[in-house]
């Protein structure tokens, strides 16, 4: 299993889609694929048509422990979630007091290894220990960035979070891809940011970029993925590009 | 002083791109504003051309005491400003362990409201201690909303939030408005989710909505308000618009 974590600090960049509409991809490719909902805010859940979790179940119970995960098989999205809501804020005040504070997520993703290709991990807005578990439960990470000057700023003091926590831990998160969000190439500080991203960051930076498309704004709404909400749209043809452009370099081709 | 708190847990609404616009269209219409940047990510300041704090200075002392707050009076955009910056997240944790531990702010800013017409308070995305103090400290909520499905989700936790906080302090914050960001009046689900807000919140809907205009976005990599970046482009009207709205409501005209 390879696990792809989603993060970037920043604000509405566009990780919970990026998450969901990867995953569905991935899976409409037969790839096995386990969507983790670490945002107590639980959009990924509800953007799956799921119900939010209460109390010690879902993404609770893989960080606090307790045995009942419930992890939600999805027959039309095709990938396997694991819930959130907003009991999570309590987890992550809990883990404060822990030792080992940032293994349980990776602990928990260890026993599901035999069982999918793909583990893909939604993270809130925020460098708390809630992303902390996803970093390090990571092995690559995977940064939805706008093309705008605050989200810029930002990624600095994600990836100098990201080599802390290696450090501190011996773990090897590596930067495995920046993907463009929400993209209008028309747009002059698009192309300066695009500009930016290409020289610090080569060939981290994934050719596709997804495109500003309202059919991915409304899909949620609806508890579906763009793929099965509106199957040629702009965003969802971009999202299947993305998840071929994901399994040429980590697969090979 | 009127203490205006921004906020919204959900990222990327456009709650730092209202606390800069609206903060200088209010000091264009001659009221004295101090804008309070509480987001470590520091997008306020930087936005408002300022170097982000290190250490003990700007919003990290007014939370955490020590007297060397800084604050900054900014010539051209007309306001002042408690600058920000990353040890902020440490004054998080360091809040979770004191008494009356959202209650720091509004003691700051209760020694300023002499100076002052207004104070326009920025949070983070999250529903943390720096909201919670922001939140304390506000006479007022304006909550940013796009108009999509996630941000509309997110709307009930946050006034349940303020709810609690109410109670158990004996404060009394109330709903003063909710503004239209990014509006697309093209896009279906803008109308739908007009609808609602208009339906459950009333009047607090404010009838200024702000279009989504590049020059906003282009505007903070200058470290100006748009007002002072492009006088007329449309997204700097509409906060001025938003500005007279706002003060014609507060002040009775
Ligand atoms: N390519 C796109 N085109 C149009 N709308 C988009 C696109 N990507 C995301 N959106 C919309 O933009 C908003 C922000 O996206 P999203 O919620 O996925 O970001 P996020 O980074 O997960 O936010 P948060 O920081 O709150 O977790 C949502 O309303 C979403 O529907
Ligand atoms: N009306 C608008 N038109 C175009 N772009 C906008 C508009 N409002 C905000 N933006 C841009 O959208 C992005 C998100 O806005 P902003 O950073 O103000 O949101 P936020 O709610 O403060 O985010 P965070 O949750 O990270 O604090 C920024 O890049 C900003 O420049
Ligand atoms: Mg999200
Ligand atoms: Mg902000």
């Amino acid at each position: 299993m390879y696990s792809l974590v989603v993060a970037n600090q920043k604000g509405g960049v566009g990780k919970t889609t990026t998450a969901i509409n990867l995953s569905a991809s991935l899976a409409a490719m037969k790839r096995s694929v386990l969507l983790v909902d670490l945002d107590p805010q639980a959009n990924a859940t509800t953007g799956s048509g799921q119900k939010k979790i209460e109390g010690n179940e879902g993404a609770f119970s893989a960080l606090m422990g307790g045995g009942n995960t419930n992890i939600v098989s999805l027959d039309e999205a095709g990938y396997d979630l694991v819930p959130s809501g907003s009991s999570l804020i309590t987890a992550e005040t809990n883990l404060r007091l822990k030792e080992n504070r940032e293994m349980p997520l990776s602990t928990f993703l260890d026993q599901k290894k035999e069982k999918y290709d793909y583990a893909v991990i939604d993270c809130p807005p925020a460098l708390n220990l809630l992303t902390i578990n996803g970093l390090r439960a990571g092995d690559g990470l995977l940064v939805p960035m706008q093309c705008e000057y605050f989200a810029l700023e930002g990624l600095a003091a994600l990836l100098e979070t990201v080599s802390q926590l290696n450090e501190r831990t011996g773990h090897d998160l590596r930067l495995e891809a920046i993907v463009r969000t929400m993209f209008d190439p028309r747009n002059k500080l698009t192309l300066q940011v695009t500009q930016e991203l290409s020289n610090h960051f080569g060939e981290a930076l994934l050719s596709t970029a997804i495109p500003r498309n309202v059919k991915l704004a409304e899909a949620p709404s609806f508890g579906k993925p763009a793929l099965h909400y509106e199957t040629g749209a702009k965003g969802t043809l971009a999202y299947l590009a993305m998840a071929g452009e994901l399994i040429n370099r980590l697969e090979g081709s």
